[in-house]
């Protein structure tokens, strides 16, 4: 999946 | 994005501008940590690097902005604004928050998800975040009287780690394959770190003025 996808919080 | 992570985000918005409010307005930035402060302007440099390489939202990306923008402004303030840095409580704020960057810093080394530069630095963003708060708590132990706008300060931002975890809880039932260790313990940490704060706000408001 998406390397950075999951970094989607602050 | 779920009512958890918005209300968390808001409270975080809410923490920052009144931190912002009480040195902008009553040039006054006592009981503050510029230690503390440090840590988190360094916690979203080296966190948000992936604003140049990953896109997730508008919101995502102005939050991002504006966190960077708020947390150079207030070291800034606190250190070179003439006014401000004079109610420094300088002689008080005296914990080695250097000592809390290198064992971050090692521990995202050994322990991270993927090892590449960004991850990496992600990884120490989130350690460092969750000790950030421990000079701040150690010149709050030491201050003992904190006014109104450094106590909402710290209650809003405790406020802020508790609904990222109710948002965690909500994510891991209604997302698939919605699990981030590393997040979620460093994230448990910071929270419990805020719990001895709260016993601080509310010790300030039910025994009257010190916090003994």
């Amino acid at each position: 999946h998406d390397e950075y996808h999951e970094h989607d919080e602050l | 994005m779920n009512i958890f992570r918005l209300a968390g985000d808001m409270t975080h918005l809410a923490s920052v501008l009144v931190l912002l409010l009480k040195i902008h307005t009553i040039k006054s930035c006592a009981g503050v940590s510029l230690r503390t402060q440090e840590l988190y302007a360094i916690v979203f440099a080296t966190r948000y690097l992936d604003i140049f390489t990953s896109f997730v939202s508008v919101y995502n990306t102005f939050m991002k902005l504006v966190f960077l923008g708020s947390s150079f402004s207030i070291v800034w303030y606190m250190r070179y604004h003439k006014a401000v840095h004079r109610t420094y409580d300088r002689e008080q704020d005296t914990f080695r928050h250097w000592f809390l960057v290198l064992p971050c810093l090692v521990l995202a080394l050994l322990i991270h998800e993927k090892f590449t530069f960004l991850e990496v630095l992600w990884t120490f963003s989130l350690y460092l975040e969750a000790v950030a708060i421990l000079p701040q708590l150690v010149l709050l132990q030491r201050t003992r009287n904190i006014d109104n706008l450094t106590g909402q300060y710290i209650f809003l931002l405790g406020g802020y780690r508790g609904l990222y975890i109710l948002n965690w809880i909500y994510r891991y039932f209604t997302e698939p394959h919605f699990v981030h260790w590393i997040t979620w313990i460093a994230g448990l940490v910071q929270t419990l770190l805020y719990a001895d704060f709260f016993y601080y706000y509310f010790l300030r408001f039910i025994g009257g003025r010190g916090v003994e």
